[in-house]
Order: C-alpha cells, then structure tokens, then sequence
C-alpha cells in the first residue's frame, strides 16, 4: 500500500507541474509535498504554487480564479493516473476570466480523442467550444424539457 | 468508451421521460438559473451509484423523485439509464454497449439492472472496476469542490489520492 | 433581549418577502421561520422559498442560482433593519445568469441614493450599470496599480 | 455617510501608495484574475477593524503586508486609511468628514488613528457604533458566504440576526 501510494503520489505531483504550465502563463514554482514525509500513509498533502512574480507563502493566499485553475490542474493530474473515460464539470468556469477561460478550453481540447467532457457552462467562450449543445428550459414551470441547441454533425464520434 | 445516451424519467425536475444522446468530443449544458442542469449531473452520480444523499443536494432519498409542480402531480418513481459504448474494451469483451438503470420508489424501495436483468449495487462496483468510472470525486467537478480541494481540511485531498491509488 | 431579537426577526422577515418578489419572478412562498418558537433566543432559523410552479421541500434543493438570490433577499433584509451606508459585494453575481443579473441590479438601483455598493465584479452587464469603473492591473508581475476605466462625471454625490 | 477615499500602501499587492476615490453610487471594480481586487475588500474589512485572520484570507497577519515580487523588495509596513463623509449625520455632529488609519508593521506591533490621533481599535468601534459601518457580515458579501448562510449549520444565520438586532 505505501509503495503504491507513494508512486501515485510521485505521478500526480509531474502531471501537476506539467498542467500548471498549461494554465498558468508563467509560474515560479509549483509542487505537492508531504507535510510529513516519514508517514506517508497518514500525511498531509501540500500544495505550492507561485504564479508569476508573486510570492504567496500559501495556496490561501491566492484569488478565486488562480485557486479555481490550481484545482483544475490538480483533479487532472488525479485523473490522468487512473484516467476515467468522462469528465463532468458544473459551472467550475465561472471564477475565470477571458483569458484564463481560453486557458483552460486548451487543456481540454490536450484531452480530446482520450476523454469525453460535458460540462454545465453560461460562459459564452465555452458554448463556443463545444460540439453539441443541449439547451434545458422549463417553460413549463417546475418541469425540465431539453432543446437541443446545435449539434455536432452526426459523425461517428471517436 | 464513453457516455452515449442518458435517459431520465421522474428524476427531480425531469417529470417527463428525457433523453440526451452524448457524442465523444465536448458537449455543454445550457440554460436558465433553476431550468435543471445541475440535476442532469445528480442523474448520472446517482445511477452510478452514489449513496451519499447529501451529494445529490437533498436530505432524504425520495426527494430524488419528481415532487409535483403547479400542474402535474408528484410521481411514484424516479429512473435513470445509462448506455456506455465499450471501444477500448475496458469493460469485458463479451459487451460493445452497457446499460446500466437505477430505480427508486416513493416507499424507499429501489433496484439497478444491467440490460434488462435486475442486479445489486456491488455487481455494478465490479463491471466498473479499474475502470475509473464511478460516482468517485475527480470525474465529476463542481466549483464548489474547488473550495474543498485547497482547503485546510486536508482529509479531502487525501481521499482523492486514495481513489487514484 | 428576547424583545429585541423577536422584533428584528419580524421585521427581516417582511422585508426578506418584499425583496424575494423583486428578484423572483415569481414566487408561492416565501417565509422565515424559527425552528423551535418556543425558545427564540436559542432556536435556528429557518427560510422556506418556492419558486414558481416549483415544489422544493427545503432551501437546499434550489439551484446555484436561486440560491445566490435568496441569500442575496437575505442579506439586503438584514441590512435594511440596520443599514449601513456603504455595502460591498464579491463577484456575487458571478452564479447568475442574465434574466437574473437584470434583477439583481434592479435591486441595487431600488436603493440608490440610500446606500453607496462597491462592486468587485466580471460581468459585463454589471459593469454597465456602474457609474465609476476602476480598472485593476499588475502590468508589473505581482504589484496591483489602478487605471481609471470610467468616471462618472464629477458631479457631487448624493 | 458614505466611503469617499480609501489609501492603500504596503497592503497585500498594493506595494506602491494608491488612491480610490469612490462617490455615493455604484462603482465596480475590475480586471484580470489575481489582479489585486479582492484584496481592496479586505483592506476595507481591515481598516474598519477585523481581527480574525482567517476571514483576511491569510495565515498570520504578517502576510498582509507586502511580500515582495520579482523585482521588489517586501516591504516593512502595511497601511490602510478610509475617509467617509458625514452627511446624515450619523457620527458626532463635529466631523463632516472622518479619516480612519491602521498600520501594521513586520514585527506585529500597529496602530490606529482618527485624523492624525493615535487610538485604540476601541475607538474606532465606539465611533461606529450604531452606524451600521464595521467589518461585521452582511455590509461586505462575497459568494463564498451565499453558500455558508443557507447551509444546514445555522450558527453563521443566528450570528447576523444577532448582529442586525
Ligand atoms: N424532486 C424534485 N422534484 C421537482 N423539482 C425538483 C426536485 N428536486 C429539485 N427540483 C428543482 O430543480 C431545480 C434546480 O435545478 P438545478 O439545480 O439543476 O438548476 P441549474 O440548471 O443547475 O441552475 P443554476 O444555473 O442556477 O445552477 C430547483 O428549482 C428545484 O426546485
Ligand atoms: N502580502 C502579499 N504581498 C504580495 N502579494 C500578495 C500578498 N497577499 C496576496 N498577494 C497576491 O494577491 C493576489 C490575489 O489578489 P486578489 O485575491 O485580490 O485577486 P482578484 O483580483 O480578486 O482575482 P479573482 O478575479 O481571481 O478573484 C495573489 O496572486 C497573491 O499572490
Ligand atoms: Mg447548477
Ligand atoms: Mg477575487
């Protein structure tokens, strides 16, 4: 058990680093750490992250939109080594800015062909992106009906 | 293998049978505040077999079931279906597509079924196992996680990384 | 004390019902209630809403957005019994979409002239509605300097 | 009473002196992610006198200062001013317009001042008094607390009655 999880650990922390880069223009250090490497089955797990000529001391001290993409590159980095075939987002766009929502559309599209998102956005940049778009009015109140939006040609999907 | 259709009937706002058929790339949900979509998302945690209630934005398992509007009556039942393609043969060979249904009554009673056979929640656990398909955290994302995830309370980040074990 | 703090609650309660109507379009119910009457000054309260032609047993089966709205109603009936000249708000608006931005500045506009709002904010629509707009930077990495985006004119406020 | 002025130097990001002028309507603030704008939020709860270091986003107060960048150095002091003016007449008919100040400095020692008078947050709290103006919940909202108000744990709720009452 410890050798396993101290290898899934080693995993996670390079594709974290790696997806950082991709959501961050420019970062200083980033990194997950033991906070007590001599018990690794009952340690807590840290996170670092410094964004470009900053100097936070700790995750807390960051905004709400880089907090939102230091997660976003963490539940990826889960993700990759024990990869599921769908990935679920609600509104986790919503703290972003322009030029982080472009940001974080790019490292989907790096999980196109392995992964299939659906996601639950009002960011217009993201609608856009998409393929298929299922809109859900309750014209009737209380009672949810689908209209689909605009979809994908019906090609056969990979 | 991916999501290729999901099917709603009774499940919260869905009081009419609802069905969205999924392609591989990337599909959004959109609509007014309320209109329904984050029940979409409880839809599919739930027919994988989420039993965590608090989860699934209520506080008793039958407030999953259709609770009546101005002009319809509650329902008796909630069902949710899920079809899953199989292309890299993940799940064993002898499938190309799975689907998996959960049912719940008004009086607490429930079932799943694979195909048309009834089945437990544990032989579901299994089809699925190593699959990395699941109701588990890191595929399914609300922003409200995203709070939990950097927070102090670091038993959280704790189970993630457990799950990818 | 018990005198005081039941009168308060009355009066939130009338105004958390004036203020629910102003950001729902239309609702069945809407009440605050305390858990155990028989103890005011220790029991919980509670609020009850039900949005048009919805049925919703508890506050927690709302939406995110409905949600935001309510706690919203709440928090500007709070502020009504005690009001404070100034009121600041988050990226409060960042959960709404544009039906609902629309009625959340139409209750900031119903009290104008009362009460001054900072806004911190990435929506478009709210940032119309302002009369002065600061731009925040950090053109230099790491330090935040302001440009003005938009004054409103130099007329003596209020 | 309204925010007329608020001064931030050496607080958070804020490393040069910088200067909002705020009149009695709707001003936004905006701009990128990790610009700087929830910290002019938490200067305002600062400066009206909020203690708890949690509620600053910040571990220990000293992180409220600036802590330099790539080409600063950290800076030895933070320090905020508000000045509001008077004009229902909420504060004591002397002032028509009232200058609040806290500095804090690296070795934890601060202080407050009314105008250029060194006083004890005390002071500054019995000014208020009655106005409506503190750091306290429902004058400064951010979306955060949306979800912590309608939450099952009701202290957070019996907090603020208690506060307005
Ligand atoms: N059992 C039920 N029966 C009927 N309606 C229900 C039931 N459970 C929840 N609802 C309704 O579903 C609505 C919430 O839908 P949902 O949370 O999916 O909205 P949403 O589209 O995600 O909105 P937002 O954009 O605000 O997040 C609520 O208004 C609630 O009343
Ligand atoms: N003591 C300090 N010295 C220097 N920089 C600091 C200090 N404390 C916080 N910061 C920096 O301030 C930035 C956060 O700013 P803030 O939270 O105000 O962003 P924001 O404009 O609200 O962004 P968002 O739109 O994402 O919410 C962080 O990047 C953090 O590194
Ligand atoms: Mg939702
Ligand atoms: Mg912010």
């Amino acid at each position: 058990a410890l050798e396993r999880f101290t290898k899934t650990l080693q995993t996670v922390r390079t594709h974290f680093q790696e997806l950082v880069r991709l959501l961050f223009e420019d970062v200083e250090e980033a990194d997950l750490r033991l906070a007590d490497p001599d018990d690794p089955l009952q340690s807590d797990i840290l996170l670092y992250l410094r964004p470009r000529g900053k100097r936070p001391t700790s995750i807390n001290q960051l905004s709400g939109g880089e907090k939102t993409l230091a997660a976003i590159a963490l539940l990826f980095a889960l993700y990759l080594v024990k990869p599921s075939p769908f990935c679920i987002l609600d509104e986790v766009d919503a703290p972003l800015d322009e030029a982080n929502t472009v940001r974080f559309l790019r490292l989907l599209a790096h999980f196109y062909g392995k992964t299939q998102f659906i996601v639950v956005t009002h960011n217009k940049r993201t609608m856009e992106a998409a393929e298929t778009l299922y809109g859900i009015t309750m014209e009737e109140p209380g009672v949810s009906r689908v209209v689909a939006v605009r979809l994908a040609e019906a090609t056969p999907s990979p | 293998m991916y999501l290729a259709r999901l099917e709603l009937h009774g499940f919260k706002s869905f009081a009419q049978r609802t069905v969205f058929t999924f392609n591989g790339g990337l599909t959004a949900l959109v609509g007014p505040n309320g209109c329904g979509k984050s029940n979409v998302v409880d839809a599919i945690r739930w027919v994988l077999g989420e039993q965590r209630v608090r989860l699934l934005r209520a506080e008793r398992m039958e407030q999953l079931i259709f609770n009546g509007s101005r002009t319809r009556k509650p329902l008796g039942m909630a069902e949710v279906s899920l079809t899953l393609l199989n292309r890299e043969n993940r799940l064993p060979e002898a499938y190309t597509e799975i689907r998996i249904t959960r049912r719940l009554y008004r009086d607490g009673t429930g079932e799943y079924l694979i195909g048309d056979t009834p089945c437990r929640l544990r032989d579901i656990q299994e089809l699925f196992l190593d699959t990395g398909v699941g109701p588990n955290a890191y595929s399914i994302i609300e922003l409200r996680m995203v709070e939990e995830l950097l927070s102090e309370r670091t038993e959280e980040r704790r189970r993630l990384f457990e799950e990818a074990a």
